[in-house]
């Protein structure tokens, strides 16, 4: 996260970190139900097979781990059909965990937005991760407050992408607070009424954030895959065992 | 290096310690950037001349934003042709070496275009020093220049017919960007090549139609794309099965579309949820005979409601009813089900005449545990 700060532990209880070896932490992700997780499908590129990965809770200091850390295997990788690597579009994924995570104040679910459910342009909302913060990579979570940006708008800083309904733009025309490389798959999360968070972004894609080229950053829309998400988590849960 | 520490691949020094790096080197790739897919050439070879290890790296460079927002400029007819051949240099099949653009063609690039970036206040990138290239040669085999049928706007500008480019971003956005309007004509879908939604115009590419997945807002795309008969029902993906095998708790359609949404709740006047399950193509109530209450929690959690939930049952005397029922199959408990409409069977009589309502709540979520107080 660029511009960001550090998180205090446990603010972000869905965070999680997907890990290979040797190099340790690849990606984010965002834990969604005791056995399932999101995260980008780029993230899998060139490394499909889910014996190679493991997922972590329940941390925030990625050098230390903690008491409240919960590691789980990869049982299951499922790429959205329509994911395409040259475009980025449908970049999206779901992880289905080898055994069920404990529910602690350190590790617990968020709540996915209904599927006609999207969030409004100039929305304020956080996004976390351990990516590049510009001069380093951090160890601890870093979090960053960013403000929802409309599609028309988001198209006017890339000219050369389409921005399509299945992103969401958010950060700002001087990029000071955006995702970096190595926060792919966090999320993006607004609190709602009642003091619920919802998560509606998965970090995807940007400019090269710390190069001259800034704006904002593209996320995945969640709301979008609500129903192919509840589908195959339905699928692999109750079809396929 | 596979040791994970980082080092310029295939260069002149084995910098890895098991010379990893110099796999996969001398080798024609295919070109696989967009902005250059319409070259004489379709092979190059890695690093480039701007320094990039990879296509890759080369997509999200300085360099490959720049070039294609300067040719919008018009400063130079072959600036594009030029940017490619740092960009993605073409790669020589009998010797996979890399061949340069020729001198002439950096000088006349930086002559035209240099000074219509320092407007915008931007530099011409530091790397394409031009003495780095050759001279043209009277063969023209050493160093590349365009011929006069070269493409000048990449596969995302779009051509006025002035001859300029425009990003393809711009094209049909409602604003003239060419100086005869051109880019702002045959905005039709048709016209370009795409499938139009009816309901709000939106444009889909023909490989969209009848995919499984709705892009219309309606679902038009989706519509229409079978022809099952009266017996059969459409998948998502429009496959045709038999209405027998509806949530039968076999997967029927490729796509498993003929096991999703068995099992719902319906309201009824006093709110109550009768718990229903849609099987052969029409609604049936559940029987409350030989009920026990892990059953309640299997149809919640197939609802996708895995927290705390209550069972009801409702007595029921309307005979019209009798033929809606499914009860329990009289061997449940063996049958190793994994999903719960497929514990129930067609025309068997209700005794206890009660039927199955239920209260599914949602698990927790999107909460964060209250930030602890501390005296200060």
């Amino acid at each position: 996260i660029l511009g960001g700060r550090t998180s205090r532990p446990g603010r972000w209880p869905w965070q999680c970190s997907l890990q290979s070896e040797p190099s340790g932490h690849i990606c984010g992700c965002v834990l969604i139900g005791k056995k399932w997780v999101l995260t980008v499908a780029h993230c899998f590129e060139g490394r499909e097979n889910a014996a190679v990965w493991k997922v972590v809770f329940g941390i925030n200091n990625l050098d230390h781990p903690s008491d409240f850390m919960q590691t789980r295997l990869v049982q299951k990788i499922i790429l959205h059909p329509r994911y395409n690597r040259a475009v980025v579009d449908y970049d999206i994924s779901i992880v289905k965990l080898d055994t069920d995570i404990n529910v602690t104040s350190y590790v617990r679910p968020i709540c996915l937005p209904n599927k006609k459910h999207s969030v409004e342009p100039d929305t304020y909302c956080y996004i976390t991760g351990w990516g590049h913060m510009g001069n380093k990579m951090p160890f601890k979570l870093q979090e960053g407050e960013v403000r929802i940006i409309s599609l028309e708008q988001c198209q006017s800083y890339f000219d050369l992408k389409t921005i399509t309904s299945r992103m969401l733009c958010a950060g700002y025309e001087a990029g000071t607070v955006d995702s970096c490389m190595g926060d792919s798959g966090g999320p993006l999360v607004c609190e709602q009424p009642g003091g619920r968070w919802t998560l509606f972004g998965l970090t995807s894609w940007g400019s090269v954030c710390f190069s001259k080229v800034l704006g904002p950053g593209v996320y995945s829309n969640v709301a979008h895959f609500v129903e192919w998400i509840e589908r195959q988590i339905y699928i692999h849960t109750f079809l396929l065992n | 290096c596979i040791n994970s520490t980082c080092s310029g691949s295939c260069g002149s020094s084995l910098n890895c310690e098991t010379h990893q790096n110099q796999t996969n080197c001398g080798q024609c790739e295919p070109i696989t950037l967009e902005l250059c897919m319409n070259l004489p050439y379709n092979y190059t070879h890695f690093p480039n001349y701007l320094g990039h290890r990879t296509q890759k790296e080369s997509s999200i460079s300085w360099e490959s934003s720049l070039f294609p927002a300067l040719v919008q400029t018009n400063c130079y007819k072959y600036l594009m042709f030029f940017a490619c051949t740092i960009l993605v240099p073409k790669c020589d099949p009998q010797t996979t070496q890399r061949i340069p653009p020729c001198r002439s063609l950096c000088e006349l690039s930086k002559e035209r275009c240099e000074s219509v970036l320092g407007i915008v206040g931007l530099q011409w990138p530091e790397d394409t020093d031009c003495s780095q290239f050759p001279e043209e040669k009277s063969d023209n085999q050493t160093c590349l220049m365009p011929d006069d049928d070269v493409e000048e706007c990449s596969p995302s500008h779009f051509k006025c017919r002035t001859g300029r480019c425009v990003l393809m971003s711009r094209r049909c956005d409602g604003h003239a960007d060419c100086e005869d309007d051109s880019d702002e004509e045959n905005c039709g879908c048709s016209q370009r090549g795409l499938w139009e939604c009816p309901s709000n115009k939106l444009c889909i590419k023909h490989t969209m139609i009848c995919d499984g997945f709705p892009d219309c807002p309606d679902q038009v795309d989706e519509k229409n794309c079978s022809s099952c008969k009266d017996d059969e029902l459409e998948c998502a993906n429009h496959d045709c099965v038999p209405r027998d095998q509806w949530c039968n708790g076999h997967l029927d359609c490729r796509d498993s579309s003929d096991e999703w949404n068995c099992v719902s709740l319906s309201k009824s006047v006093n709110s109550t949820t009768f718990l229903t399950i849609h099987k052969s193509a029409a609604d049936y109530h559940v029987c409350a005979d030989e009920w026990q209450e892990d059953l309640s929690q299997l149809a919640c959690n197939q609802l996708g409601l895995g927290g705390p939930y209550m069972t009801e049952t409702i007595e029921d005397h309307d005979q019209r009813n009798r033929q809606n029922w499914l009860r329990l199959h009289s061997d449940w408990k063996n049958k190793n089900a994994s999903t719960f409409h497929e514990l129930l069977v067609k025309g068997q009589l209700c005794q206890s005449r009660q039927r199955i309502a239920l209260l599914c709540t949602k698990e927790d979520c999107g909460r964060r545990p209250a930030a602890r107080m501390n005296k200060r």
